[in-house]
């Protein structure tokens, strides 16, 4: 199966 | 104070109407150089960012950078009530707890006011760093939301290969599997049929197609949209309001577990 990434993992907090 | 008057109202109302089921609430920031907002959904797995140049509004005044928290749904109705033709004009105090808006129709015959109040929303902002992506294809939005919609009845997920001249958008589900190919296409008679692609790697990369299909709601706010596509990374899905700014949509992939 494929799992879904959250978007806070490839842009970190500013 | 804030105070910002577009004549083509229709255009906040279509930006307003593509992000509103996406995400809930977000803040409206406003400084000298524009209007701008940043919100993910509720779920995290893709972000919003909108930018509006204050060159692109008639008339722009922002004494001290303000952010204004809007429930999108709320902002929606009020929007609504603005006819497409309408010239908008927002207002609001520093430290007020209100927005105001203003519709004028062409004629100047009927103005209507309408004060939405504002609330505290926390939001986490993030940076969106530069990139340079392995491949970005421009295509008529008109064309990437029949994709994605049809594409839907089939699967959840699509996957989306580019290669040097063909961006490829591929699903399997249930009851079977599509694919649907576009080829590079630069020479037409009519610009806004022009297919694009511009390619340093071969790129392939899993999405839900769920989002893509919100995202697909910016489709009367331009003629085209630009993907960008890198290996492991978010697509950017972005419509381009000539002279006015861009409204960028980022979608985390999906990744073999």
């Amino acid at each position: 199966s494929r799992g879904q990434r959250s978007i806070t993992m490839f842009f970190p907090g500013g | 104070m804030f105070e910002a008057r577009i004549a083509q109202g229709g255009l906040l109302k279509k930006v307003v109407e593509a992000i509103k089921d996406l995400i809930e609430d977000a803040n409206f920031d406003c400084n000298n150089s524009g209007f701008s907002l940043q919100a993910m959904d509720s779920s995290h797995v893709s972000l919003v960012a909108l930018s509006l140049r204050a060159d692109g509004f008639e008339h722009y005044r922002c004494d001290r950078n303000v952010s204004m928290g809007m429930k999108l749904a709320n902002l929606s109705k009020i929007l609504k009530c603005a006819g497409n033709e309408d010239a908008i004009t927002m207002k609001s105090e520093d430290n007020g707890d209100t927005i105001t808006f203003m519709f004028e129709t062409p004629n100047q015959e009927r103005l209507s006011e309408f004060d939405l109040k504002l609330m505290d929303i926390d939001s986490e902002h993030l940076g969106i760093p530069e990139a340079e992506y392995d491949a970005t294809v421009k295509l008529p939005a008109g064309e990437f939301q029949r994709i994605v919609k049809d594409l839907s009845s089939i699967g959840d997920t699509v996957e989306i290969s580019v290669t040097k001249d063909a961006v490829k958008f591929g699903t399997t589900g249930d009851i079977g599997s599509a694919n649907i190919m576009c080829r590079q296409n630069k020479s037409v008679d009519k610009p806004e049929e022009s297919t694009e692609i511009d390619i340093n790697e071969p790129v392939a990369l899993t999405f839900a197609l769920r989002y893509l299909n919100s995202f697909a709601k910016a489709t009367p706010l331009s003629t085209h949209v630009v993907l960008k596509l890198s290996k492991d990374l978010p697509i950017v899905v972005e419509y381009h309001v000539p002279d006015v700014g861009r409204l960028g949509f980022y979608l985390a992939p999906k990744v073999e577990e």
